[in-house]
């Protein structure tokens, strides 16, 4: 996935 | 979002909410460690660079993360300023001696060598990942050293223990529901950081059954 979706949790 | 990422965030949010119950209605830090808190406010300030980058509207899920992001950050940020100033002479300085430099410079070397993609952003992430799976070591010592644990510090680390336990069942769910395979750093941290909670979940489980205070051998 992209970036945005790799960072998506806490 | 699904039930366990859900569950474990409110799981979250109940534990920093205990902790500061344990803090404002007892009046003392005893048995709380100072470190463990530090390493968590370095995990979260470096982990939610992001939060200069994204826009919170982008969508009902960066909203709700920049809330809980937002709200992390001011809590250890409160909960230091607590120990550190207004309840200052409660707090168990001679028993939270963990040398947490290790951990910091364990993490960064790891950071260093183990990462998604050879930039800053992910490195720092990185790093912050690796920290946080060992922040609780301090606490737990502490625990270990005074032996006796409060009922509310200890349904504390239980959330706290529980919140990381759910982020599995939540990375397994997306696996297969999502198709989500490139998380490897954050599964392989978060394994290690709920397998360090394995043996004062052991203790906690027992001591609810028999009715009785925590007790650490």
């Amino acid at each position: 996935g992209d970036d945005s979706e790799e960072k998506d949790e806490l | 979002m699904n039930i366990f990422r859900l569950a474990a965030d409110v799981l979250h949010v109940v534990s920093i909410f205990l902790l500061l119950l344990k803090i404002k209605t007892s009046h003392s830090c005893a048995g709380i460690s100072l470190k463990t808190q530090f390493l968590y406010m370095i995990v979260f300030s470096t982990r939610y660079l992001d939060l200069f980058f994204t826009k919170p509207w982008h969508s009902a899920l960066t909203f709700y993360n920049t809330i809980m992001k937002i709200l992390f950050l001011s809590s250890s940020a409160y909960t230091i300023y607590l120990i550190r100033n207004r309840y200052k002479h409660t707090y168990d300085k001679v028993h939270d001696t963990f040398r947490i430099h290790y951990l910091i410079a364990g993490s960064a070397v790891l950071a260093l060598v183990f990462h998604i993609r050879l930039t800053p952003f992910e490195i720092i992430w990185a790093f912050s990942v690796f920290l946080e799976a060992v922040a609780i070591m301090p606490q737990l010592l502490l625990l270990q050293e005074t032996g006796q644990v409060e009922n509310i510090t200890s349904h504390y680390i239980f959330c706290l223990g529980s919140y990381r336990a759910l982020y599995i069942c939540n990375w397994i769910w997306r696996y297969f529901m999502e198709h989500r395979r490139n998380q490897w750093l954050a599964w392989a941290c978060g394994t290690v950081q709920t397998l360090l909670y394995a043996d004062f979940f052991y203790y906690y489980i027992l001591s609810q059954r028999q009715g009785k205070k925590l007790r650490l051998p």
